[in-house]
């Protein structure tokens, strides 16, 4: 219930400690790297779905997918201080909301598509954001 | 099928999950896969030989043209289709298809549904009629570009050095038992010996029709010597549904995509 839910947050802000025992740097640099977060191959195959009847080309997408443990975004513009700012006004607008950046897509390429409709006519579409070249921590 | 998955030369594509879908699974990929695709359910085109005729050749080529990377699996499966066919035509797909195709998110192709060859008596002309169903077109589609096209062969033999003049119009009003009311779209003066694909642009029929498909009457041709004699379209060497496969008359649409079609986060 919201009431005890809100006894513990009470504790836990009467012990500054507990929230500064948040993630620290190090932590966030010593994940795994097998878990770190990356792109991961996934391909589909239309053969494979027994669609080769109908679709044309191409044979199959190397669709693929972002899985991982995202470590501390330290990159360019996202350094440490930045991150604590970023922290700081999420922590204001929600407090019980912990952020933690999310392993996701930065780059995503298209794929054309050959194929049949029910009347036998054919159509070739491009279809936006198919292919997962590249993860991220957002 | 394989149990493993391949690229274009058959090795095992490295570190690809390598197994089986099981029935459940393969029914749920194929729904998620189709909803991605913005298809409603899987399309079950009824294609006795129209797999191999003109429209998919020329459609593959488009797609050849935009699929670069993946050119040489392309090439492969374009050869194969060319290979079932005796002659190898010229080229399908012109500079101009793949200028048109640079601002196009969609390229449908359309089968002829009906051909007329109305060999009338003498002194009315001789035509051939052609009819499309653009009803397949995705709601509120804006047509960018669209092609009739035709393929003539060379009739040298019987018109020596002789030109026709080839006329294309849009069917506007059909009279019973009379010559229908034409629109002209485009005439063009043409050698008995030459041969190919010869395109028509039908971009504002094709407007039309997509917008009031009941103005959708189809198109008629019709074929005149240099010296004004009407002759069956046939005899000038335009093939027609009796032609061979990869030469049958088509029409093709290039669209811009409207509403852009959002994946549901999975």
């Amino acid at each position: 219930s919201t009431g005890k839910r809100r006894q513990q947050n009470r504790n836990r802000s009467t012990q500054p400690q507990e929230a500064a025992k948040g993630p620290g740097i190090s932590d966030y640099n010593s994940s795994d790297q097998k878990t770190a977060c990356r792109k991961h191959e996934l391909y589909v195959s239309f053969r494979e779905l027994g669609w080769q009847d109908w679709i044309i080309a191409p044979e199959g997408y190397a669709a693929n997918y972002c899985d991982g443990e995202c470590s501390f975004p330290l990159n360019a513009h996202m350094n440490a201080t930045n991150h604590a700012i970023v922290q700081t006004l999420v922590h204001l607008m929600n407090p019980e909301n912990v952020p933690k950046p999310c392993c996701a897509p930065t780059k995503l390429h298209a794929i054309s598509v050959l194929y049949f409709d029910d009347n036998s006519n054919v159509i070739l579409k491009k279809y936006k954001n198919m292919v997962v070249r590249a993860c991220g921590c957002h | 099928g394989s149990n493993y998955l391949f690229d274009g030369n058959n090795d095992i594509h490295p570190n690809f999950v390598h197994r089986r879908l099981r029935t459940h699974e393969k029914r749920e990929m194929q729904k998620e896969i189709l909803s991605i695709l913005g298809l409603p359910h899987r399309p079950r085109p009824h294609l006795s030989h129209d797999k191999y005729n003109s429209a998919p050749l020329f459609m593959l080529d488009l797609y050849n043209t935009i699929s670069n990377e993946e050119k040489t699996d392309m090439e492969g499966i374009l050869d194969q289709y060319k290979s079932m066919f005796t002659t190898q035509g010229p080229p399908l797909a012109t500079f101009q298809d793949s200028t048109f195709l640079n601002d196009a998110d969609m390229v449908m192709s359309f089968v002829n549904l009906v051909e007329y060859d109305r060999e009338l008596s003498p002194q009315r002309r001789h035509h051939k009629e052609f009819k499309f169903n653009l009803s397949q077109i995705p709601e509120g589609e804006a047509v960018t570009a669209s092609e009739f096209r035709l393929y003539k062969e060379c009739v040298s033999q019987a018109f020596k050095n002789e030109t026709f003049l080839i006329t294309v119009y849009q069917v506007v009003q059909e009279r019973p038992g009379r010559d229908a009311d034409l629109f002209l779209l485009e005439s063009r003066k043409l050698w008995a010996a030459e041969e190919g694909w010869l395109e028509f642009d039908i971009t504002a029929t094709s407007n039309l029709w997509v917008m009031s498909p009941h103005h959708n009457l189809g198109l008629q041709i019709s074929v005149e010597t240099s010296n004004g004699r009407s002759i069956s379209p046939k005899e000038a060497g335009l093939v027609g549904r009796d032609g061979a496969l990869e030469k049958q008359p088509f029409m093709v649409a290039f669209f811009k995509v409207s509403e852009v079609h959002i994946r549901s986060v999975r």
